[in-house]
């Protein structure tokens, strides 16, 4: 048997608003620690990984280990409707085909339960190794999806130059070439407004616009990101969902041809 | 000019 509630429909919207744009369908591993999801993209340039603790639930069962492959359009269909302020709730049976989705609404007068069909996905694990980063950024998750959008415009790329200065995001194309330099902030009033950086040596990669764009779906989740570098290995980009887990993002580079 | 590495020549399968 496995049971996970939780008290607001409106988390589980934005965490699948965080994916779907990158994965049609996915597997959420369920154990007693949580529920787990790592999947590539359709071109195999990305890789999606979400934890969520079982700890962060109002309710948490897992008797025996499930994975549940979903549609995550069908799954989107659902949580359109529930409310955000709706309790949601996810149940299915050991070896089971479908699971349970139910909404409760706060004063409980309001139930309503989907059941959706579960697939058979064989999806590949990668195993993902230790990395020392060079720089770690964590900047306002607003302002990254902000660059994001604003340097799309001008190019497939975006190079990102990390330096104990700052982090220096550009783009170049054929109107011209656009700068983005975010300095290291001295002292904040809030602390999700920082801009930290924490760097070994400084790096430079260049990624594409596209998948950066995707993973800032994930903004309404976390006032910060974290951007983890490193030469010639796969950008980090972390989003803590707060009291529950992180989704992470992890993009290979684009190389010199 | 640069071309797009793919995932899975950096992480290994399980």
């Amino acid at each position: 048997m496995f049971e996970a509630r939780l008290g607001q429909a409106t988390i589980l919207k934005k965490i699948l608003d965080a994916i779907k744009d990158l994965l049609n369908e996915a597997t959420f591993d369920c154990s007693d620690s949580g529920i787990q999801l790592q999947a590539m993209d359709n071109s195999h340039v990305s890789l999606v990984s979400l934890t969520l603790r079982s700890d962060g639930f109002d309710k948490f069962r897992c008797d025996r280990n499930l994975s549940m492959g979903m549609n995550l359009g069908s799954m989107a269909k659902i949580l359109k409707c529930a409310n955000n302020e709706d309790n949601v709730t996810m149940k299915a049976q050991d070896n089971a085909d479908t699971v349970t989705i139910m909404f409760e609404s706060a004063n409980q007068e309001k139930v309503s339960d989907y059941e959706m069909k579960l697939m058979n996905l064989d999806q590949e694990h990668l195993g993902i190794p230790e990395t020392d980063f060079s720089c770690v950024v964590r900047m306002p998750a607003m302002e990254f999806a902000r660059i994001c959008r604003d340097l799309a415009q001008f190019s497939e790329s975006v190079v990102i130059c990390c330096t104990k200065e700052g982090v220096k995001f550009s783009a170049s194309g054929d109107v011209g070439t656009a700068n983005i330099k975010l300095a290291q902030t001295g002292s904040v009033d809030k602390e999700e407004e920082a801009v930290i950086i924490e760097m070994q040596e400084p790096v430079t990669l260049t990624f594409a616009c596209r998948y950066l764009n995707a993973f800032t779906k994930a903004t309404p989740l976390s006032t910060q990101v974290q951007l983890s570098m490193c030469a010639d290995v796969p950008l980090v980009v972390e989003y803590a969902i707060k009291d529950l887990g992180h989704i992470r993002y992890y993009l290979a580079p684009k190389i010199e041809d | 000019k640069t071309k797009q590495a793919g995932i899975m020549s950096f992480f290994s399968k399980k």
